[in-house]
């Protein structure tokens, strides 16, 4: 463990806080996409397996619990929740995920560590991941006028995976043999599609202003 | 993973 890699994980774990803060102090998942939260419930149930087989430590068995159970509740509070399921925007929120799921599928079969079952769901939550955020960012290109804790939301997530990728780096420096090409090209692509989001949301701050992408 | 080391990373 090394401070990158512990900052990536409490900026995750932060924005998944700011989501629900969001949602249950205003009632409402305006601008939230169900999609992407979907995908990443998909992303940790996939990933996390190994909570049925192996243990690491005491840590890594909490956040990847905290992590499952607090997507799930989010997709709760969206479709169930009698007040915030009504502020749900589904003739916005219509990026067909398939076209997600498949693909990275497909590669996880075909390009990964291990061809065991485990492993290829593992690979496959890792190609999702990369791609989960995009229903996400479509929505708030369509929904003019994005809230800040939405924003700030989006931008955890986005800084999250990037401290990961000063952890990889900072793995490669310090652990020699260390290769995991596989969560190295997909971190990376994973940060570049928030590059354009980064931009945006960074003037908006500067110039204290309501982020809104440009559609 | 075939490297032997579990996936320690989230």
């Amino acid at each position: 463990m090394n401070i990158f890699r512990f900052a990536g994980d409490m900026t995750h774990l932060l924005s998944i806080i700011v989501l629900l803060l969001k949602i249950n102090a205003t009632k409402s998942c305006a601008g939230v996409s169900l999609k992407t939260q979907e995908l990443y419930l998909l992303v940790f149930v996939t990933r996390y397996l190994d909570l049925l087989y192996s243990y690491i430590s005491l840590y890594n068995t909490f956040m990847k619990l905290f992590f499952i159970c607090s997507s799930g509740c989010v997709i709760w509070y969206i479709r169930e929740h009698k007040t915030v399921s009504q502020t749900y925007d589904s003739a916005q929120d219509t990026f067909r995920v398939l076209f997600l799921a498949c693909p990275c599928m497909i590669l996880a079969l075909t390009v990964n560590h291990d061809f065991t079952v485990t492993e290829v769901l593992w690979t496959f939550s890792i190609y999702l991941e990369a791609v989960a955020i995009l229903p996400q960012l479509v929505l708030l290109q369509r929904t003019k006028n994005v809230d800040t804790l939405t924003g700030n939301y989006v931008f955890l997530l986005g800084g999250y995976r990037a401290l990961y990728l000063l952890n990889w780096i900072y793995r490669i420096l310090t652990e020699p043999g260390y290769r995991q090409w596989i969560v190295w090209i997909s971190g990376t692509i994973q940060t570049a599609i928030y590059c354009d989001f980064f931009y945006y949301y960074i003037k908006s701050w500067r110039n204290n202003e309501r982020l809104s992408l440009p559609s | 993973a075939a490297m032997g080391a579990p996936h320690d990373e989230l």
